[in-house]
């Protein structure tokens, strides 16, 4: 059987061990697992490389414990704007979205824009109604916000108020 | 963020990337994950990448494409272009960076120079193997 192989990932970070929980950890490997059978079970069967890798970041999109889709920071202004790109290595064709809000799988959004968009790159509103118009699944502003997001986002802005102010 | 390559068993690679940014960021900040050669890149003559850590480090390296033309140029593994990627101008490209990586052979590669790389990866009917810390 020919080589066929998949490698995922979750987000690289430094950080304090100690702020990783048990139960933190173990959620984030159940995660990793699942997306990583996803994209694997679409090579095993003979699927294309591009569908696997679509299906193993849409997994990890639905999951909270990752920062895409459900479970994404929040801006200054506490809102998701999330990203995603998607490439063809056979024929280097690529899809691409910024700053887009609603779209449940922005990865399958950036796949839209690759097969059905003149353009490689659409952004905010435009890459929205994109979505829209091919019939995307679109979730309310709440989905996408976890409670951990919420917690660290006022961690920010609460420590930004505490420095001095520039202007008089 | 999060990612994913692979190699299917036609010999074809493919890239996804996608990211919720950074907590607190300003409206309209763009980082590395949509950025064609800064996050993401994928060719099948040489190689699969998919970056992740610092996204404004990521995106002043173009990354992902320095990765590929270290495979396609240099004739790198895909794990020593990801380690080169890793240290590239480090004095001025200061931050964390996280790879992974699939060459046309199907050789897998992941490489930070954090503490925490949560990845997992599957070659061919192998057993899975799954990480969250990079000591693993």
């Amino acid at each position: 059987m020919p080589t066929y192989s998949i490698v995922i990932h979750g987000g690289a970070v430094t950080m304090d061990p100690s702020k990783m929980t048990p139960d933190l950890e173990a959620a984030i490997r159940e995660g990793l697992q699942q997306a990583l059978q996803a994209g694997w079970e679409v090579l095993h069967g003979g699927g294309s490389a591009l569908d696997a890798v679509e299906a193993a970041v849409r997994s990890l999109e639905n999951n909270e414990h990752f920062n895409a889709g459900r479970g994404s920071s929040l801006n200054k202004q506490g809102e998701v704007e999330m990203d995603a790109s998607i490439m063809d290595g056979r024929t280097l064709r690529a899809g691409a979205v910024n700053s887009a809000r609603y779209v449940k799988n922005p990865i399958t959004l950036a796949r839209t824009v690759m097969e059905k968009c003149k353009h490689v790159f659409l952004a905010s509103e435009g890459a929205v109604e994109f979505a829209l118009q091919h019939g995307l699944e679109m979730e309310a502003v709440h989905y996408f916000e976890t409670e951990k997001a919420r917690k660290e986002w006022l961690e920010i802005m609460q420590e930004e108020e505490k420095e001095p102010q520039e202007q008089d | 963020t999060v990612g994913a390559v692979a190699l299917d068993q036609d010999g074809n690679l493919a890239v996804a990337t996608s990211t919720g940014g950074i907590e607190g960021q300003l409206k309209g900040r763009v980082g590395d994950s949509p950025i064609v050669g800064g996050g993401s890149y994928a060719a099948n003559e040489a190689c699969a990448v998919s970056c992740t850590g610092d996204g404004e480090i990521i995106m002043r390296g173009a990354l992902a494409h320095e990765v590929y033309a270290l495979v396609k140029y240099k004739g790198l593994s895909a794990t020593e272009a990801c380690r080169e990627a890793v240290k590239l101008r480090d004095e001025d490209l200061k931050g964390d960076k996280g790879f992974i990586a699939i060459d046309k052979d199907g050789n897998v590669a992941i490489e930070t120079n954090t503490n925490i790389m949560r990845c997992a990866y599957r070659i061919g009917e192998e057993e899975p193997f799954v990480a969250v810390w990079r000591e693993e």
